[in-house]
């Protein structure tokens, strides 16, 4: 088989002002996890090194550049799958950590569970040395201003997704 | 949201996704990305798939999971991707894109949003594209 790293850094409206940064993102996250793949590392590896490389670019809604919640929070998801064995991680609503995908790592090999969450998801992050961070470290300045503008022109917590560029952009899962 | 999906040289496979979510989400509102079958899916039979978009709606549509059904039938990724995409809008109204792999080696990448950055790397080539229909290819 021809292997084959993909990845993607969201599907949405994307500003004009974000389309160099976003294209230079996953390319640099595709050739680091073939580098990964290259160097011997397993399907898992080169999932979590793509994602991480990502997670870690402000650039994208993940890790470090999440957008907020309504009361100013940041609160991930992730996943993490092998096709081999169909073992699966995930956390939902793990707060402030900077590389979820490291967790959800974690429960698929470590624990026989397939998700945790919020406070238990930290907890258990914790027990493996992966603490909380200071969630300044993770807001950027652009979620803090989407946040400002979403709140300027509404109250109402609900997904705005529109297929037309005209759509007010609130992030994407 | 981020995501991955990876086929090595023996037709292993793996996906994975990451989200910060959407904008003012209600506190402990948890979309598609940690849910199997909806933000990521990968069976070595088949393939694997990380996909993006309104979490609501990929739930809703088990897209990940749609995907590789469609896959295991014998269509191609891209034709997968796009029955996925337009099964979610026409039954659900909700837009998003997906990215996978099959476990023979190809690979696809769609979108139904106005844009998607994406790349992939494969026999020595770089892939990008960011707008509908945009693909660039590097020699590395």
């Amino acid at each position: 088989v021809e292997p084959v790293v993909i990845v993607h850094g969201g599907a949405w409206a994307v500003p004009e002002i974000l389309w160099d940064k976003s294209v230079a993102g996953v390319k640099t996250a595709a050739l680091h996890g073939y580098q990964v793949l290259k160097d011997g590392g397993s399907v898992v590896d080169v999932a979590e090194a793509a994602v991480i490389s990502l997670e870690d670019n402000p650039v994208f809604d993940a890790g470090t550049g999440s957008v907020l919640t309504f009361d100013e929070q940041v609160e991930m998801d992730a996943i993490i799958m092998n096709g081999a064995t169909m073992q699966a991680g995930a956390v939902a609503a793990i707060r402030n950590i900077p590389n979820p995908v490291k967790v959800a790592r974690l429960i698929m090999e470590k624990t026989p569970h397939v998700m945790l969450a919020g406070e238990g998801a930290n907890k258990f992050a914790s027990e493996y040395g992966i603490n909380e961070v200071d969630k300044d470290l993770l807001i950027t300045p652009y979620a803090k201003e989407e946040l400002a503008e979403y709140k300027k022109y509404t109250n109402t917590v609900y997904c705005l997704f529109n297929k037309t560029d005209h759509a007010n952009p609130v992030g994407h899962d | 949201t981020v995501g991955c999906a990876v086929v090595d040289q023996k037709g292993h496979t793996a996906c994975a996704t990451s989200t910060g979510g959407i904008t003012a989400k209600m506190p402990g509102r948890v979309g598609d990305s940690p849910i199997i079958g909806a933000g990521g899916y990968a069976d070595d039979e088949v393939g694997a798939v990380s996909t993006t978009g309104c979490g609501e709606a990929i739930m809703k549509a088990c897209l990940a999971r749609h995907i590789a059904l469609v896959m295991e039938t014998g269509q191609d990724v891209v034709t997968a991707i796009k029955t996925g995409l337009n099964h979610m809008e026409s039954r659900i109204n909700g837009f998003g894109g997906a990215i996978a792999v099959s476990s023979k080696g190809d690979v696809g990448m769609q979108f139904s949003t106005p844009r998607m950055p994406w790349a992939y790397v494969q026999q020595g080539k770089l892939h990008y594209g960011i707008h509908p229909g945009q693909h660039i290819i590097e020699d590395l």
